[in-house]
């Protein structure tokens, strides 16, 4: 996965992601493409999700899938999940959870709760940062005022390193991949700098749905694994999100 | 570049999305959070019932190319089902809900939610 958070010069908050999903599920050689990444595609659905009548919060996500990966609670804040990839990974929370050990939330489950409960940008960046968890995880929280966007490093309990807008110090957007920000990435799967590149050329006054579905459509950025883009403004309460396909040649990750 | 990575200069006038990057427009659907769990979903899911059963199918047969006995899929459909009931309300009565609106066996529904937590190894 992909997702930036951005802040264009008039403090506006724009935020991106690809969803990147199937790696090493059944790669089918006559298509050149990952089986489940192409049977996720048409289970994307963008959901408004009322309360009363009145919208609660709008998410991209497949349909059976309970758990929220892409959502934002208008005129409030944004949020994705890119998934983090560990040896404590989410196999030794669902080993505690079956040994009744069950005080911790359930990754997808802990988006929608916070999507559906917290009220703003502090709040939900605190559940996200404080919750305990079955597994790791990046959480890439933007708000709806200038300076509000941050990346939550997930462990199982607990936060590492926050990262966050700073526009003295030139950080006008942040993007997040699937490895840690004070890592380098796997050379084999370095979207972080393609990326960071096409942000830089873009420039703060130019972000907007636009520029940003651009570089959200840079290979290797967008590849084989890509099975949908979101871009949100939480100023206006609006969600696009698009079904994606990447031609040949295109990275399998 | 024709060679892997297969990087790329920065994309330019991609939107409106069209072309060969672009598969479709997503679909809005509305879920009555007002409703009871169980029956939030339905609408959705027996719209996609065939999409969701086609999905299954497939992690089925990746799963009998590791297992060929079948007995992967028998674990799934006869123990994820006991792991329904320890999740937490809404979570539980809406996986319910799910599996009874689409079809699907429960296990399976529930290995579709929990895939994001298995494969963060």
């Amino acid at each position: 996965c992909t997702s930036v958070v951005a802040e264009d010069s008039n403090g506006n908050l724009i935020h991106g992601r690809n969803l990147d999903f199937g790696l090493f599920m059944g790669w089918d050689m006559k298509n050149k493409s990952w089986q489940i990444t192409e049977q996720l595609k048409p289970l994307v659905v963008n959901i408004d999700f009322r309360r009363s009548n009145h919208t609660v919060f709008k998410s991209t996500g497949f349909a059976g899938y309970a758990g929220m990966l892409t959502g934002m609670k208008p005129h409030s804040f944004s949020l994705t999940i890119n998934e983090r990839f560990s040896m404590d990974g989410g196999y030794i929370g669902i080993i505690e959870w079956l040994l009744h050990h069950r005080d911790a939330m359930w990754m997808g489950f802990l988006t929608r709760t916070v999507l559906e409960n917290a009220t703003s940008y502090e709040e939900a960046r605190s559940l996200l940062s404080q919750t305990k968890l079955l597994a790791p995880a990046y959480y890439i929280l933007g708000g709806n005022q200038t300076g509000q966007g941050c990346i939550i490093t997930r462990a199982r309990t607990e936060s590492l390193k926050p990262l966050e807008l700073n526009l003295k110090q030139g950080r006008w957007y942040l993007l997040q991949t699937n490895y840690d920000h004070w890592k380098a990435p796997l050379f084999l799967d370095d979207r972080r700098t393609p990326g960071m590149k096409c942000m830089n050329q873009t420039l703060q006054p130019n972000i907007s749905f636009k520029t940003l579905y651009d570089v959200l459509s840079t290979k290797p950025v967008l590849n084989k694994l890509t099975t949908y883009t979101t871009l949100m403004e939480v100023s206006k309460g609006k969600l696009e999100s698009f079904v994606r396909d990447c031609p040949n040649p295109c990275m399998p990750w | 570049q024709y060679v892997p990575p297969y990087t790329e200069e920065c994309r330019t006038g991609m939107y409106p999305p069209q072309g060969p990057t672009f598969k479709g427009a997503v679909t809005w659907y509305t879920v009555d959070l007002d409703l009871p769990p169980s029956k939030r979903w339905s609408a959705l899911m027996s719209e996609k019932k065939d999409d969701i059963a086609n999905m299954i199918k497939v992690i089925k047969d990746i799963a009998d190319a590791f297992v060929p006995s079948g007995k992967l899929i028998d674990f799934v459909d006869k123990v994820l089902p006991l792991i329904v009931d320890t999740l937490p309300y809404p979570y539980d009565e809406e996986l319910k809900g799910i599996a009874s609106a689409s079809g699907v066996p429960l296990g399976e529904i529930a290995l579709f939610n929990l895939f994001y937590e298995v494969f963060t190894v």
